[in-house]
């Protein structure tokens, strides 16, 4: 699951950087 | 003892959801009714309103009128200025999804469970959340867009070519009779994170646990909505309610979008939506 959502997941773990979206 | 727990996790909450969200209900509503007189959104009613506005959609700050700057004769066509349009709604959608995810980390246990289990939880809970928050910024005649700045019209939206044009339509009809319930900004808080905490969610690894998160924010939320709206004993249970009615929304629209795909192939989805839509009903 945490591959095919992979920008999900990295908002997941990143804390509080902005994430590029 | 339980109730002062039970308070201070909807104290968090609510904190937690005004550091999360940019543009809350109270902020919203007090611009809906006008009571911002100096801060009035820009009216997009039509053609050319879009194309005078699009420029300032997403816009956390729109310039004052002097010193906009004069629309000329390099003017978008009116097709490509609504496909546009229709762009900037999914990358302010995936910003949304990113705020949704950050109000989600803080709610207590969260972070603790399965990491496959958050996602999945955030996967299936997340445009049922958008439409929750949508409703705020919605009215019987439109609905405000980039952070309450610019209010586009309901009859406009209805007027954007097939398909578009009716993919609004049932999310005002929820919108109406969901803000008649008048919940705050505190009470979204805890009712947002009951939705997060769905213990049904298919493929979840572990339902036990999640289960016991929702069990407690439904304590807090039942406790909330007694003090917070004396006067109406049989809230809570109209609240459940809605998440009934908010899955059938969901699943139409994610069935829309499917349909979309199909008919409109230079409609490309973010990829970010694309990863919580893909069999998700």
């Amino acid at each position: 699951l945490k591959e095919k959502h992979k920008i999900l997941h990295r908002l997941l773990q990143n804390s509080t950087s902005p994430v590029d979206l | 003892p339980e109730s002062a727990d039970l308070r201070a996790l909807a104290k968090h909450l609510y904190e937690s959801y005004l550091k999360s969200f940019p543009l809350t209900k109270a902020k919203a509503r007090a611009i809906l009714s006008g009571k911002n007189s100096d801060n009035a959104p820009f009216v997009i009613h039509d053609m050319r309103s879009l194309m005078e506005g699009e420029q300032f959609v997403n816009c956390r700050q729109i310039p004052t009128q002097e010193h906009r700057p004069v629309m000329g004769a390099l003017h978008p066509p009116p097709d490509e200025a609504e496909l546009r349009f229709l762009h900037s709604c999914q990358f302010r959608s995936a910003e949304a999804v990113s705020e949704v995810t950050e109000f989600a980390k803080s709610i207590p246990g969260f972070v603790n469970l399965d990491l496959n289990d958050q996602v999945t939880l955030l996967k299936y809970a997340m445009i049922e959340v958008l439409f929750i928050m949508m409703a705020a910024l919605m009215n019987k005649d439109g609905t405000l867009i980039s952070y309450g700045q610019i209010f586009m019209t309901r009859e406009f939206l209805k007027s954007f070519r097939k398909p578009f044009g009716e993919m609004m339509e049932p999310k005002f009809e929820f919108s109406i009779k969901f803000n008649l319930l008048e919940l705050d900004d505190s009470d979204m808080a805890l009712f947002l994170s009951v939705i997060i905490l769905s213990g049904d969610r298919p493929g979840l690894l572990n339902v036990k646990p999640v289960e016991d998160i929702q069990e407690t924010l439904l304590r807090s939320l039942e406790l909330q909505l007694k003090m917070n709206h004396p006067d109406s004993p049989q809230l809570f249970a109209k609240v459940l309610q809605k998440m009934t009615d908010l899955r059938q929304l969901v699943s139409d629209h994610v069935q829309s979008i499917q349909l979309l795909k199909q008919t409109e192939i230079d409609m490309c989805l973010h990829p970010l939506l694309q990863e919580i839509m893909r069999d998700l009903y």
